[in-house]
């Protein structure tokens, strides 16, 4: 009595895969994992009409199947344990092999929330059933609840660390259920809900993405998944008019110049509150063609209300380094609008990106990180093992 | 690059399909008619 049928016309299927392929995005369809039988197990027909469709149309996408199945119970009524939501997948995998096209695409799952005590137990039955048929393990982090978030907790070192937790969690997990198999984060943003409006759509929830994204890849987690491009709420990293947000801004620099492969870092201070200075290091992207194999990028975040200098180690002391330097615009924390360098960040025009342009430091020079600021430092030249 | 990356990377675009073709005013204006009620029913069960 809930819910309504919603129907979705091929139309709607073009315009979305249109969207993703020109984009250079690929796309996951989340497939509902409501429609069952009176046996309890998933109806796979309508899956089958939009499956048929898609290939007749030469789409290549991969899949998913229910949204945070812990909560099905009290979002429709309707309880589904693990072990047979495992089955389902099996069900699905079956019916994608019936398919030349859609026999290698990706099938993630479960997409669950949280993981309490019950859900990590119905993840483990889920991935004992259907583990072997899923191509990453995902799940879903929020830091916080958005209605009751306040601007405190988004630089709150205590709350950014419980991530790792939850991610320790489901990499445990993982590990002993279907090893070797990748964790993914499939939905993720600062604050359930919608986000926190006035807090997550401004500069101060970079604070949660940035050390999101360094934590993730540091515990080893794939890929993250961000809720939301654009959409409802005030989570998204474009507004209503499609201008891109400050957590917009802060990707594009992230991707401009942090490559995949993590060093380990840390920091050594006798005068400051190590947690509030979070740091992560990975070879340098070497798709920027500013830069070459060996180049390594240290990004880092600064929590404290002072300005905090770094000195990198010996070893990279006599490198030329490249800051991109990111500040609030007029507004402070809560701006909608970001400095790289002192400059705003915008759309030149409704196509073209501006360029990142990074500031040279002689080497030698320590890293200046004003408070409440993010800092990316690219050191050239850095021959590191592990990226050449 | 991760394996997603480079699929992504090397996703073949279609350019005559990307390029110039825009969406039709008249499937834009129902699709922002419609967001209006999608946007209210989505965040009520984001709250939920």
């Amino acid at each position: 009595e809930t819910y309504k049928n919603a129907s979705i016309t091929k139309k709607t299927i073009d315009l979305l895969y249109r969207f993703a392929n020109c984009s250079g995005l690929h796309l996951i369809f989340g497939l509902n994992a409501l429609v069952r039988n009176k046996n309890d197990h998933w109806n796979s027909s309508n899956a089958k009409l939009l499956i048929d469709y898609c290939d007749s149309k030469k789409y290549n996408l991969s899949w998913e199947l229910g949204n945070e199945p812990n909560s099905f119970k009290k979002k429709s009524g309707l309880y589904v344990d693990g072990s047979q939501l495992g089955k389902d997948f099996i069900t699905l995998h079956d019916l994608l092999n019936k398919y030349s096209r859609y026999r290698t695409s990706g099938l993630f799952g479960p997409d669950i929330g949280q993981p309490k005590k019950s859900t990590q137990k119905m993840l483990k039955s889920f991935l004992n059933a259907g583990g072997k048929v899923i191509d990453s393990v995902t799940w879903h982090h929020y830091y916080v609840d958005g209605r009751t978030a306040s601007l405190e907790d988004f630089v709150n070192p205590n709350i950014l660390d419980t991530l790792s937790s939850e991610i320790k969690t489901m990499l445990r997990i993982a590990n002993d259920t279907v090893p070797g198999k990748l964790v993914w984060l499939g939905e993720t943003s600062s604050a359930y809900g919608g986000g926190s409006p006035g807090l997550s759509n401004t500069y101060i929830n970079g604070f949660m993405w940035l050390d999101k994204l360094g934590m993730s890849a540091k515990l080893g987690i794939d890929v993250v998944m961000r809720q939301a491009l654009f959409g409802a709420g005030s989570y998204n990293l474009v507004d209503s008019d499609f201008e891109p947000l400050p957590d917009y801004w802060l990707s594009l620099v992230f991707k401009n110049l942090v490559g995949s492969i993590v060093l380990n870092a840390s920091f050594r201070s006798k005068n400051v509150n190590v947690e509030n200075i979070r740091i992560y290091l990975h070879c340098t992207n070497i798709n920027n063609p500013k830069y070459k194999v060996g180049d390594v990028t240290l990004f880092a975040m600064n929590l404290n209300s002072y300005s905090q200098e770094i000195q990198l180690p010996s070893i990279l002391s006599g490198k030329f380094v490249d800051e991109y330097l990111l500040l609030p615009g007029e507004g402070g924390l809560l701006s909608q609008t970001v400095l790289l360098n002192g400059q705003v960040l915008k759309m030149v025009d409704d196509k073209t990106l501006p360029d990142l342009n990074g500031k040279q430091l002689h080497p030698g020079s320590h890293l200046l990180l004003p408070s409440m600021s993010f800092g990316f430092f690219v050191v050239k030249s850095a021959m590191a093992s592990a990226c050449l | 690059a991760s394996v997603e990356e480079r699929i992504t990377w090397n996703l073949p675009k279609k350019q005559d399909v990307c390029d110039g073709s825009k969406v039709s005013s008249s499937v834009q204006q129902k699709l922002w008619f419609q967001w209006a009620a999608q946007e209210q029913a989505i965040l009520k069960e984001a709250f939920s």
